[in-house]
């Protein structure tokens, strides 16, 4: 474990307590996409397989459960929850995420470490996890204004993986055969994806700004 | 080390 890796676990998490922060204390999923959480509970399941085949570390464990839960707490919330749900904004969250997941699939069928489920499932999450946020952008852009909270879990979430390119960076430096080239190419392309997002987001804080995607 | 396919990342 590096400073980086640390820093990047912890960026993620605060993206979710901010996002549950939101839902919870203002009782409205407004401006957040449901298809980009259903999206990251996929990519936490077909990830953490491994929960209770291979133990690394209690804090390892501990984090990928709280992941997984986070993540299909806050989908049950936008689905079920008689409160929130009625504030998703249903016909503005139409990006076709199915074509994500089949993309990303088929991508993993050919381009994994082996081929094995579990690492299919693996380089799976990895690819799914890069575009998992594009429903979101897109939702924030048609939805025009962004409230502060849904920026900062955006700002932090895109955040965390730019962590991740420092660690892996670190890593290939200081541990002899270090290469994770799935996960490090994918964190490149999603943390690229977040590019004009952290422009506008830099713009609007340094004008001090409401913070607004041009559509 | 992380070549042995152990996913030690989140």
């Amino acid at each position: 474990m590096n400073i980086f890796r640390l820093a990047g676990d912890m960026t993620h998490l605060l993206s979710i307590i901010v996002l549950l922060l939101k839902i919870y204390a203002t009782k409205s999923c407004s401006g957040i996409s449901l298809k980009t959480q259903e999206l990251y509970a996929l990519v936490f399941l077909a990830r953490y397989l491994d929960l209770f085949t291979d133990f690394i570390s209690v804090y390892n464990t501990i984090m990928k459960v709280v992941f997984i839960a986070s993540s299909l707490a806050i989908v049950w919330c936008m689905r079920l929850h008689p409160l929130v749900k009625r504030s998703y904004d249903k016909e503005l969250d139409t990006f076709r995420h199915y074509f994500l997941i089949g993309g990303t699939f088929v991508l993993a069928l050919v381009l994994n470490e082996k081929f094995t489920l579990q690492e299919i499932l693996w380089a799976f999450s990895i690819y799914l996890e890069a575009v998992a946020i594009l429903p979101q952008l897109v939702l924030l852009q048609r939805s025009g204004n962004v409230d502060n909270l849904t920026g900062q879990y955006v700002f932090f979430l895109g955040a965390y993986r730019a962590f991740y390119i420092l660690n892996w960076i670190y890593r290939y430096l200081t541990e002899p055969r270090f290469t994770r080239w799935i996960a490090c190419v994918s964190g490149i392309v999603q943390t690229g994806i977040y590019a004009d997002f952290f422009y506008y987001y830099f713009i609007s804080w340094k004008n001090n700004s409401k913070l607004k995607l041009p559509a | 080390n992380a070549n042995n396919g152990i996913k030690d990342e989140l």
